[in-house]
């Protein structure tokens, strides 16, 4: 394993316990999407099937459990925690979420390596992950609450895939044979989506800096 | 193969 893909696990792991402290600190989940919570917990699910058939390293199975029980936790705290779900932004988190999960069910069907039950459930995943943060971003614009927290947790994400395109273009070059198309092109697709999300975030943290200025 | 060069990423 290179350092990029270790520095982009760790980032990955270090947003969702961002996400975590600060629902559990705050007693607050405001500004963050359910519905993007509910599309990663699909996405791992259907990613890790192959918890089951395929061992491949202590820590990729210690990971893949971590990021399929925190994404639950995550839901459960925003559903029926007491408190937690009070704050929930209900009226404003409304991304139809089947707009996302239609179209990747019928592109990991047509676009896949291999026909079966599992390579498609985990096209599907590649797929959906590329997309899934849409309504978090929808509803920090929306919301215009760009709460510290909630945007920490959103760069960490952009972090991570930021270094697994540097992982693999380590790879490419590295290992003879290392091609994984799907991926690259989903990951350069959920890339691009953060940069517009940094691009918009830039903006209103410039724009609110001017505001506070003393007149 | 392309199939598996991507399974041990998460």
């Amino acid at each position: 394993m290179n350092i990029f893909r270790f520095a982009g696990d760790m980032t990955h792991l270090c947003s969702i316990v961002v996400l975590l402290l600060k629902i559990e600190a705050t007693k607050s989940c405001a500004g963050v999407s359910l519905r993007t919570q509910e599309l990663y917990a699909v996405v791992f699910v259907s990613r890790y099937l192959d918890l089951f058939f395929t061992f491949i390293s202590v820590y990729n199975t210690v990971m893949k459990v971590f990021f399929i029980t925190s994404s639950f936790c995550i839901i459960w705290y925003m559903r029926h925690h007491r408190i937690v779900s009070q704050t929930y932004d209900r009226e404003q988190d409304t991304f139809r979420v089947a707009f996302l999960v239609v179209p990747c069910i019928f592109l990991a069907l047509l676009v896949n390596h291999e026909f079966s039950m599992v390579e498609v459930l985990w096209t599907f995943s590649i797929y959906l992950e590329s997309v899934a943060i849409l309504p978090q971003l929808i509803l920090l614009q929306r919301t215009f609450n760009v709460d510290t927290l909630t945007s920490n947790y959103v760069f960490l994400l952009g972090a991570y895939r930021a270094l697994y395109i540097l992982n693999w273009l380590y790879r490419y070059f590295t290992e003879p044979g290392y091609s994984q198309w799907i991926v690259w092109s989903s990951g350069t697709l959920q890339t691009a989506i953060y940069c517009d999300f940094f691009y918009y975030y830039v903006v209103s943290w410039r724009k609110n800096e001017r505001l506070s200025l003393p007149s | 193969s392309a199939k598996s060069a991507a399974k041990d990423e998460l």
